[in-house]
C-alpha cells in the first residue's frame, strides 16, 4: 500500500 | 468592532459543517475584505481554505482584523438551531474574547441569540503557492460525492488519474478493482451538469479516500467542484460559493514505496 505524505513537505510555513 | 450580516445564514452552517470534520479548533480570521479560515487537519495530511467575501454580507463591518478561535464542535450545535431560512448576524468586539451570533427569521418573528465564548487558538499558517497545475477538471459535486462514497468499498484508497481519455478513479482492495471514468461531456443545457477537463499533461496520483470523502462535505455549498492535480503535488479540490467565496481542500498525494 502507498504511505501517506506529509502536506507540510509540500507547503512551507509561514 | 467586527459585525456582519448575511441574509442566506444557512451558507455559513454549511461551511461549518464543510469542515468540522477535519479540524476540532479554528480560527475565523476577519478584515476589511472578507471573512477567511486556513487550517490543517491534525495528522497535517489535508489543509482547508475557506474565502467568504465581504460582498456576501448585506452588512459588513471590521474596524481592524481579528482572529475568532472556536471550537467547532460547539459552534455545530448552536448552528443546529438555525432554521433554514434564517438570516445571521455575528458581532465581536476588537478584544474578541466572545461571539455573539443571532439568528432572525422575520417570517416566524424568532430571533435567537447566542454569546460564544472564543478561544485564543495557535495555529500554523502555511505558505500555499500559487501553482499552475497539469490537469483542471470540473464536474457535477454529487458526482464526485457518490464516486468517492461508493469507491470506499473497494478499498482505502483511491487513484485518481487525468488522461485523454477521460478522468479515472480506481481503488483496489481484497475484493478486486473498481474503476470508474468520467468523460468530458458538455451535451447538458445545464452548465452545472457539465465535466470539463483541460490537461496539458497526463497524471495519476493516489489519495487516501477517508479524506476525499470528508471534503464531500462542502457538497451543498456548491453543484460544481473543481479537481486541479499536477505530477507529485497536493490535489486541490474546490468547491466555488458563488462569485463570493470557496472552500478549497488541499490533500497531500500518497507515495509509492
Amino acid at each position: 500500500t502507498p504511505m501517506q505524505n506529509d502536506l507540510s513537505e509540500f507547503f512551507a510555513m509561514v | 468592532m467586527f459585525e456582519a450580516r448575511l441574509a442566506n445564514g444557512n451558507i455559513f452552517k454549511m461551511i461549518v459543517e464543510s469542515i468540522r470534520e477535519l479540524v476540532v479548533d479554528v480560527n475565523i480570521d476577519c478584515s476589511t475584505e472578507e471573512l477567511s479560515i486556513q487550517c490543517m487537519d491534525s495528522a497535517h495530511v489535508a489543509l482547508v481554505s475557506m474565502s467568504l467575501s465581504q460582498s456576501a454580507f448585506d452588512h459588513f463591518r471590521c474596524d481592524r482584523s481579528l482572529s475568532l478561535g472556536l471550537n467547532l464542535p460547539n459552534v455545530s450545535k448552536i448552528f443546529k438551531m438555525m432554521g433554514r431560512d434564517d438570516t445571521m448576524v455575528l458581532k465581536a468586539e476588537d478584544s474578541a474574547d466572545k461571539l455573539m451570533l443571532m439568528f432572525e427569521n422575520d417570517k416566524s418573528g424568532t430571533i435567537a441569540d447566542f454569546e460564544l465564548k472564543l478561544m485564543a487558538i495557535e495555529a500554523e499558517q502555511l505558505g500555499v503557492p500559487d501553482t499552475a497545475y497539469k490537469c483542471s477538471i470540473s464536474m457535477p459535486s454529487s458526482e464526485f460525492q457518490r464516486i468517492v462514497r461508493d469507491l470506499q468499498v473497494m478499498g482505502d484508497t483511491c487513484k485518481i488519474s487525468c488522461t485523454k481519455e477521460g478522468l479515472k478513479f480506481s481503488a483496489t482492495g481484497q475484493i478486486g478493482t473498481g474503476n470508474i471514468l468520467m468523460r468530458q461531456n458538455v451535451a447538458s443545457e445545464k452548465e452545472e451538469d457539465h465535466v470539463t477537463i483541460d490537461m496539458e499533461e497526463p497524471v495519476e496520483l493516489n489519495f487516501a479516500l477517508r479524506y476525499l470523502n470528508f471534503f464531500t462535505k462542502a457538497t451543498p455549498l456548491s453543484p460544481t467542484v473543481i479537481l486541479k492535480m499536477s505530477p507529485g503535488l497536493p490535489i486541490v479540490i474546490e468547491y466555488p460559493i458563488e462569485q463570493l467565496g470557496h472552500v478549497k481542500y488541499y490533500l497531500a498525494p500518497k507515495m509509492e514505496e
